[in-house]
């Protein structure tokens, strides 16, 4: 896992071409919304637990 | 089918050219635990034909003295109804005898999946023209195969020979022991790696989580068997410490919709390696078996 495979994954994730451009008013730290969380950390003790099938 | 010229004709199957033999072996404590099933071979012996019988062949139906054998691997499913998967298939010489080999390694990779140990490996071994529809050629029907006796062991039975290699000799070792440094001896194993999201300059103020995560790699070398396997795969590489299974990566970003920030949770695929195993590139991959 490389630093270019990490940002290429993420932008095919976001249907994206390359890595949107912040202005200032986007550096401030933003309240995550709770059901976001939940939505992460649900993915996350998945991702833990899960295991694909491969042999 | 599709034609524009020609309605569909749906045909049903009437006449059987092919002589089927189900072959049944039981599979109990034949897989030791552990291990890794690396080729699997049936061999089957094929009877002498008469002279006599193969005089007539020749005068009755020169064409070609070939017949295809066709190895399958029968599913009897809990409803009763069965399915069959085509496994090897190939011509033989209805003036040879002898034992012949046939790959059944994806026969008894499927029945593994069943993952039902006491139920039996089914193979179906069926001899049939070598080109359908050949004209006259009756040669498939001299083809004999020494069959399974109900009393035990025969001369010439049919045999299953399963290759396989210990994984506690061949196979990795799961995790590195974080004391002992990485060297050429160590055994194929998996390392931890660490990723510092924060530390790359694109992710700022756009990945919020995780600042960073574990994301392995597998690490040293594996044995390689030291037995010559009856097929050869052309391709066969040796065996090395592969990612054999990984796990996606959830992340919250930031993005802007409609002039708006807002934050998205999304899920990278194959970015943590889950487990390390010894594996050879070039070796065939079985089918999954489809429910």
């Amino acid at each position: 896992v490389t630093e270019e495979h990490i940002l290429s994954s993420l932008l095919q994730q976001l249907h994206l071409s390359e890595v949107p451009v912040l202005d200032e008013s986007d550096a401030e730290e933003p309240v995550t919304p709770a059901h976001v969380r939940a939505q992460y950390v649900a993915l996350l003790r998945r991702s833990h637990g899960a295991r694909s099938r491969g042999k | 089918r599709f034609s524009q010229n020609f309605r569909e004709v749906a045909g049903r199957f009437l006449v059987s050219e092919a002589s089927t033999r189900l072959l049944v072996f039981s599979m109990e404590q034949r897989l030791p635990p552990n291990s890794e099933l690396v080729q699997a071979v049936l061999r089957l012996f094929q009877e002498p034909v008469p002279e006599a019988a193969l005089r007539r062949h020749e005068l009755l139906s020169p064409h070609g003295d070939r017949a295809r054998v066709t190895v399958q691997w029968l599913q009897v499913r809990d409803d009763g109804s069965n399915r069959t998967f085509l496994i090897d298939s190939r011509p033989v010489s209805i003036r040879e005898s002898g034992w012949k080999a046939f790959d059944v390694t994806e026969a008894v990779n499927f029945w593994q999946q069943l993952s039902r140990p006491r139920e039996p490996l089914l193979l179906q071994v069926s001899v049939q023209r070598e080109h359908p529809g050949q004209p006259a050629s009756s040669a498939h029907r001299l083809v004999r195969f020494a069959s399974q006796g109900p009393s035990g062991p025969r001369q010439g039975e049919p045999q299953l020979e399963l290759h396989t290699l210990d994984l506690g000799e061949f196979g990795a070792q799961g995790n590195c022991d974080p004391e002992v440094p990485v060297s050429e001896g160590t055994r194929c194993c998996r390392q931890e790696m660490y990723i510092d999201l924060q530390g790359m300059k694109w992710a700022e103020n756009w990945v919020l989580e995780p600042p960073g995560f574990l994301a392995y790699e597998c690490v040293g070398t594996c044995q390689q068997p030291p037995e010559a396997l009856t097929f050869k795969w052309p391709l066969l590489g040796p065996r090395q410490c592969i990612a054999s299974e990984m796990t996606s990566l959830p992340m919250i970003v930031s993005v802007k919709e409609g002039g708006r920030r807002r934050l998205r949770v999304v899920s990278l695929p194959n970015m943590r390696v889950q487990k390390c195993s010894c594996a050879s590139d070039g070796a065939p991959v079985s089918r999954k078996l489809e429910p």
